[in-house]
């Protein structure tokens, strides 16, 4: 496509497609969309984000991930989509204006991206990163469990063949260390959304212990806000609550170590299918996903502008 | 190219607290190469689970033994994958 007015988002798009989509949405907005490269992926793909600001130095910020589960294709295509809506949305709702004429918000669409490129070439089930792992024959870790926080707990493998072996210590993957080190140096993000699919969650810290978040009881609310506005446009229910209340325990997962690091509105969806599809859900259901998540991510972003901390 | 030739995805949903567990104690059944893509929660939701085709009636005849229900959410993996990357092939075709 030309331009992304043309971008196909109705259907699901390969790594170089959506990195070219980047590319064109920072060209035709250079005063709002900027690319950031945080860092290489371990097979050396560049870690794209795109950041969205009106000016300022170092505003206090959003962050949005897409894709850390690399067969979790609905994200990636929401994210796409999310992209132009914030682009299409700018000086026209006025709910995001204010958010960006005072916040800025970072958008990773593609978090692992040599598992996505595998996905697409060798292994449409791929879930984990793509590094290889010494002394066995299994590659790859689950870069939702290779975070510090409850790092080793129980919820996470150490077995290289699981879908959810944590790697051989914290911060072992390149794709998780260049978030940390983003968010360590950035110092000002007051939200972390990190989406994955399917099962229809809506999930805030802690997956590694019982302890209840300090901030619980808001994270809570805010959860049913943001799931009351997702349902009222297609009715799809989620469920909502802490990590380990929800589904089960999980160590070493992004939203707590995010949280942990002081960002309070750190919370991790969990998409539609609400069918019977499951990762393979069918590309006429991308845009209807993508908007229904919207009126979440902007009960969530509208609060988070609402209650500077 | 790794195909699924033959994969079915099992929804299963646990009567009670001992069928989860019998159900979770597949995911150590490292023989049957189970991928859980919904995992184990509480008894109100249902698991999702990719099996093989080599290790299909063995899972079958595991959850029938146990009197665990089940039902088969995808029949032929292979065939919803083909649909899917015809699909992104025709998009790319219109827009070229």
């Amino acid at each position: 496509p030309r331009n992304t007015d043309s971008f196909d988002y109705s259907n699901y798009h390969t790594i170089n497609e959506i990195y070219s989509f980047q590319d064109m949405l920072v060209a035709e907005n250079p005063n709002l969309v900027s690319k950031i490269v945080i860092g290489q992926s371990y097979e050396g793909r560049p870690l794209n984000v795109l950041k969205f600001s009106t000016g300022g130095t170092n505003r206090p910020a959003i962050w949005i991930d897409t894709g850390i589960h690399s067969r979790e294709w609905v994200t990636q295509a929401s994210g796409t989509w999310f992209a132009k809506k914030i682009v299409l949305d700018y000086g026209h709702d006025p709910t995001l204006t204010a958010i960006l004429d005072k916040m800025d918000i970072f958008l990773q669409i593609v978090t692992n991206p040599d598992g996505f490129y595998y996905t697409h070439n060798s292994n449409r089930m791929w879930r984990k990163t793509r590094k290889p792992n010494p002394g066995s024959s299994c590659m790859g870790v689950d870069p939702n469990r290779n975070w510090d926080a409850g790092f080793g707990g129980s919820g996470a493998s150490g077995n290289p063949c699981s879908e959810t072996y944590r790697g051989p210590r914290a911060n072992s993957e390149s794709e998780v260390k260049s978030i940390v080190d983003f968010v360590n140096s950035h110092r000002n993000l007051k939200a972390f959304l990190s989406i994955h699919s399917y099962s229809q969650m809506l999930l805030y810290p802690y997956g590694y212990t019982t302890t209840p978040a300090k901030d619980q009881a808001e994270l809570h609310s805010l959860a049913k806000k943001a799931i009351t506005d997702l349902a009222s446009l297609y009715g799809t229910s989620y469920r909502y609550g802490s990590i380990i209340n929800t589904i089960y325990q999980a160590s070493g997962s992004t939203v707590d170590w995010t949280y942990n690091q002081g960002i309070k509105y750190s919370y991790t969806f969990e998409l539609r299918d609400t069918g019977r599809y499951g990762f393979i859900l069918p590309a006429n259901q991308i845009i209807p996903t993508a908007k229904e998540t919207w009126l979440a991510l902007m009960a969530i972003m509208d609060h988070t502008f609402k209650n500077p901390y | 190219k790794e195909t699924f030739e033959g994969h079915q995805v099992l929804r299963i949903v646990a009567k009670d607290e001992v069928q989860l567990s019998l159900i979770k104690d597949l995911e150590d059944m490292i023989e049957f190469e189970v991928d859980f893509w919904r995992g184990v929660t509480d008894v109100a939701s249902p698991v999702d689970v990719r099996v093989p085709f080599h290790s299909l009636q063995s899972v079958k005849i595991y959850l029938e033994t146990q009197d665990v229900e089940y039902s088969i959410m995808i029949e032929d993996l292979q065939v919803m994958l083909d649909e899917e990357q015809e699909a992104m092939e025709s998009a790319t075709r219109v827009a070229e």
